[in-house]
This record gives C-alpha cells, structure tokens and sequence, in this order.
C-alpha cells in the first residue's frame, strides 16, 4: 500500500511539473 | 511504578531485539526481522514528510497560476482598450496564440 | 487526564511494539516466512528508491514555483505599463 501511495504521489507531482511547464510557455509566448 | 513498567517493557523490547538478532544476523544479503521492522517505520515517515512537504508547493502553485491568467486577461482586455482609443490595429492572434489562449482557460 | 492519556498511549505503544516482535521472533525459522522476510526487504529498497524520485521532483516543483512566480512579477508589470499607457 505504501509503495502505491508514493507511486501516486509521485505521478501526481510529474503531471503537476507538466502542466506548469506548459502554461509558462504559453504564458511566454502571450506575452510577446 | 508507572516509570517502572515504563523501563520494564523497555527492556523486554531491547532483550528480545537482541535474541532476533542473534538467531538471525543481519547479512549482505538479508536483513534480520527487526532491522526490517525499523526500516519499514522510517520510509513510512519519510513519504508522510515528503507529502506534507509537497502539499503547500502544490497549492501555491495553483495560486500563482491563477494570478497569471487573471492579469494576462486584464493585460489582453487594457490592450484591447488601448486598441480602441488610438484606433491602431495591432496584428490579431496568431492561430498558435489562439490555441494557447484557450489551453490557458 | 490528557497526562494519564498520553502515558497510557506510550506504554500501549511500547506493549503493541513488543507483541510485534513477538511475532517476529519466530519468522527466521520458517522457510516460507523467511521468503516473505526477503520480500519485503526487496520492497523496501524499491520503496526508497521511489521516495528518492519523489525528493528530486518535488524540488524540481520548487524550482518550478520560482520561475511562475518571476513570469507573475514581469506580467504584472506589463500590465501597469499597459494601464499607464492607458
């Protein structure tokens, strides 16, 4: 059970750092 | 006498930590029962520690996403006032800036 | 009585402690459970190598937050720019 949560912990957090990847570049290519 | 139970069970638990570790030592490549026992209680701890570390990170991040898009739109709604004023017509969005503009919604 | 509550949690503590030992106390013994024992130990070190990904993406969410929050300073003031123009 541990090794799920932190395995769903830890898909959670990349998906998070993808997405805010992406809105700073969108956010960068607005701003031009 | 609470203090004194309180030492007497600190002392079976360190006695037979000791008998375990003696019947089974720990070795390359095993680990005793109790070496186990105490590994276990420590990756416990460390993921509730990483995830009381993430939670706020995460949230704050929300936040400031949200800020983002609340002054781009009222950056994109003065730019457009401007536009009407002057009357100079700035180069609309390109399909890409289109597109980026709805991911951000 | 939050004293005589705490005591009490301590010293269950302990006592739950030393029944799980207890229990363990057997485990080297049995070929089967000493299976089991190597298991978990393989568990455990795949664990913490899952937590070691987990420390370096969320300092990566860190260093993401920093630089979201520079890109809001900068848009920010754009827009006074813009509403000065205005």
């Amino acid at each position: 059970a541990l090794k799920d949560d932190v395995n769903i912990l830890l898909d959670k957090a990349r998906l998070e750092s993808q997405e805010s990847i992406g809105f700073i570049k969108a956010t960068k290519l607005l701003m031009k | 006498m609470l203090q004194k139970a309180d030492s007497d069970l600190g002392y079976i638990q360190y006695r037979l930590e000791c008998e375990i570790k003696t019947n089974h030592p720990d070795s390359a490549v095993e680990k005793n029962p109790v070496t186990l026992l105490k590994e276990l209680s420590a990756i416990k701890s460390r993921y509730q520690t990483l995830y009381a570390h993430f939670k706020p990170i995460a949230s704050e991040q929300k936040e400031t996403k949200s800020r983002i898009y609340t002054t781009l739109n009222k950056t994109m709604a003065m730019i457009q006032e401007l536009q009407k004023h002057t009357d100079v017509e700035l180069s609309s969005l390109t399909e890409e800036e289109k597109t980026v503009t709805e991911q951000l919604k | 009585t939050s004293e005589l509550e705490r005591l009490c949690c301590h010293v269950n503590e302990k006592i739950g402690n030393i029944k799980k030992t207890l229990s363990l106390r057997k485990l080297g013994q049995e070929p089967t459970l000493k299976t089991v024992l190597n298991k978990i130990g393989d568990e455990i070190i795949i664990v913490n190598e899952l937590l070691n990904k987990l420390e370096l993406e969320i300092q990566y969410q860190e260093q993401t937050n920093s630089s979201l929050k520079e890109l809001c300073h900068s848009l920010e003031e754009d827009y006074k720019d813009v509403e000065h123009l205005n």
